[in-house]
């Protein structure tokens, strides 16, 4: 995951993150500022002293709190697009994540959001190996065509070229698996299956905040499972990555004993809960 | 940053110019994808490439400089490679010996393992996008045709992989295949870089199934369950897989462990197939002669 | 560190959809192996 242009690119503290976002707006309101400066300027003569008055007023640019209000509305209307195309959560997943990162590199006042949303889920398709032709995508989506491939290389450029994005609903299919490893004869399947569904929906609801970029794919993923059922999580943890697992009484657990005393983690687990505690908190 | 110095190379949806980069001198080649070429936007290749050499950073994987736009046109900036395997098979008055041969290899399984380990299909291994650097490195190139590792249920397309290459079960239309087609491809070039001349030259996609079984006998159920579940698979003329001595006479430079390393490669049954990790510590690379040093090949 | 953080135990999974998978003829024959499935989903979960 280190190599990966998610880790190397897309990882922040919530410090840079913010950080960022104000450098985004400040430069956005500063060519919006000059920008206005000149129109004035240059039409100095047709402008009615009120109107100069109300430009003044009235176009003030949004503030970077603002922004990230427009594009959370905006990833929201999104993630609806993309469902209502029957799109595979994972592409659903990609398009959000290529929308924000979008507006970590632009401000909402150089690119409307409604003008790069469909743009980032035509290219999440393709990136995704899911590919709609533009033809059957425009008509699916009622936009003309060229409105959608016009923005493609400025949203590929902003994305710094890194378009494989790592999902947590991979690593909710790999602790589905541990868990029953690891607590053997202790889990209902069923319920197992209700927890994986309803986990499913809460890493894509995550995928619109900025754990995506606080934290990894997996800690995401124990996140919501901890979210679904702090019990199962926290026992499956404790087992995992604290070693302070039973004396191997019957056979299943010697299997699961195995298994635990094979894997030779060096993960914290006290790091661990109180890391994925805070993402789930953040999720919430 | 970096100059177009002279045109290499024009393929249908880029253009590949030799070139310099200023601030270290350092020789590059510039891929300028052409944006008109694909009328659903950026070209599926082109994302492709981006997108998993983005990831890849291996002494046998090429490696991706940078990348830019200009003037509508996306650059990517690869290092140099001067040549490629299938130059050198093709030349004649090269002469390379078999330690050469385990060098090549070892390399591009090398860096065929890091692309699977990271779950990347290249899916068009073949000796002309097997690169080699000035230091003798081979680099896996091209990956304008790969892909991840499908989710279970993916259905993906079998048309992939230069023909000669290609598995037999993308030859029967397979469509949740793995990465045991990277692997058969390095053991049909392992067998043209013994033998210097094509080893499954299919002169079209019914010829290459024809020529594959001809060659290594026609799989059955009870090689590899299943097979005849394929479509394609009634209307097949029935050959032997051929005897070890026959196989003995047609690489007559190969050790028995070099011959276990090409059929374990070349197994019919994908899920028998050996994977890169099996094919690495295999004993055709633990026995003499030990692979060339990549500098030493001449 | 290239250690896997894990161990592939398929005998203590229950994984209905890739169970059934692993039945098809199609899925058979075209190679596919449920411990490659596994092994992805567990590397993704520990990486």
């Amino acid at each position: 995951f280190r190599h990966s242009s998610q880790y190397r690119f897309w990882s922040f503290t919530p410090e840079q993150l913010t950080q960022k976002r104000i450098q985004v707006n400040a430069q956005a309101t500063s060519s919006v500022g000059e920008s206005l400066r000149n129109f004035i300027s240059e039409n100095q003569a047709n402008l009615a002293e009120e109107d100069i008055k109300s430009i003044e007023e009235k176009a003030v640019p949004v503030t970077m709190e603002e922004e990230i209000k427009l594009v959370s509305i905006y990833a929201k209307k999104l993630q609806g697009i993309a469902q209502h195309l029957n799109l595979p959560t994972e592409v659903v997943g990609t398009s959000i994540t290529f929308f924000r990162r979008f507006y970590l590199e632009n401000s909402v006042l150089q690119m409307h959001p409604k003008l790069i949303v469909l743009t980032t889920i035509f290219l999440a398709c393709k990136s995704e190996n899911y590919f709609i032709g533009i033809d059957s995508f425009s008509q699916k989506t009622k936009r003309p065509k060229d409105s959608i491939l016009k923005y493609e290389f400025q949203l590929l450029e902003s994305l710094r070229f890194s378009l494989l994005v790592h999902h947590p609903f991979k690593p909710l299919h790999g602790f589905f698996l541990d868990i029953q490893a690891v607590l053997h004869g202790k889990v209902d399947l069923k319920y197992m299956g209700q927890i994986y569904d309803k986990c499913k929906k809460t890493i894509t609801e995550a995928l619109l905040t900025d754990v995506v970029y606080f934290y990894t794919p997996p800690q995401i993923t124990l996140a919501a499972l901890l979210l679904e059922d702090e019990a199962l999580t926290t026992r499956y943890l404790e087992l995992k990555f604290h070693g302070n697992f039973q004396a191997a009484s019957d056979s299943t657990n010697q299997e699961s004993n195995e298994v635990i005393s094979k894997s030779n983690l060096t993960i914290n687990f006290d790091v661990l809960m109180n890391l994925i505690t805070s993402c789930k908190q953040q999720i919430e | 940053e970096y100059t177009k110095e002279k045109k290499v190379g024009e393929g249908t949806y880029a253009v590949v110019y030799l070139g310099t980069k200023q601030s270290t001198g350092r020789s590059i080649a510039v891929k300028e994808i052409k944006s008109s070429a694909f009328k659903d936007g950026l070209d599926m290749s082109a994302i492709r490439e981006v997108k998993y050499l983005q990831e890849i950073q291996h002494e046998n994987v090429i490696e991706l400089v940078d990348i830019f736009l200009a003037s509508e046109n996306l650059n990517l900036v690869l290092e140099f490679l001067p040549s490629d395997l299938e130059v050198i098979i093709k030349d004649k008055s090269i002469l390379f010996t078999p330690a050469d041969i385990k060098s090549w290899m070892l390399m591009t399984l090398r860096g065929v393992h890091h692309c699977h380990r990271n779950f990347i299909l290249h899916r068009d291994l073949k000796p002309n996008n097997l690169l080699i650097a000035p230091d003798g490195q081979i680099k896996v190139a091209d990956f304008g045709l790969a892909r991840t590792v499908p989710s279970p249920h993916e259905i993906l397309t079998s048309n992939v992989v230069t023909r000669w290459y290609r598995a037999p079960e993308l030859l029967f239309g397979a469509k949740h295949y793995t990465s045991a087609i990277d692997v058969w491809s390095v053991g049909v070039i392992f067998a043209e870089l013994m033998l210097r001349i094509p080893y499954l030259p299919g002169k079209s996609d019914i010829d290459q199934v024809e020529v594959t079984f001809r060659a290594l006998g026609t799989p059955t159920d009870r090689d590899w369950p299943d097979v005849s579940s394929f479509p394609a698979y009634n209307k097949l003329q029935m050959y032997t897989p051929p005897s070890r001595e026959e196989l003995r006479r047609r690489f007559i430079a190969a050790s028995e462990n070099a011959l276990d390393y090409l059929c374990g490669m070349l197994t019919m049954n994908p899920q028998k197939r050996w994977n890169t990790v099996q094919c690495l510590e295999s004993e055709y690379f633990k026995e003499a002669p030990s692979p060339t040093e990549p500098s030493k090949i001449k | 560190d290239a250690s896997k953080r894990f161990t592939i135990n398929d005998a203590l999974y229950e994984d209905p959809f890739i169970k059934d998978l692993q039945e098809r003829k199609e899925f058979i024959a075209s190679g596919f192996r449920v411990d490659y499935v596994y092994n992805r989903v567990l590397t993704e979960a520990f990486m």
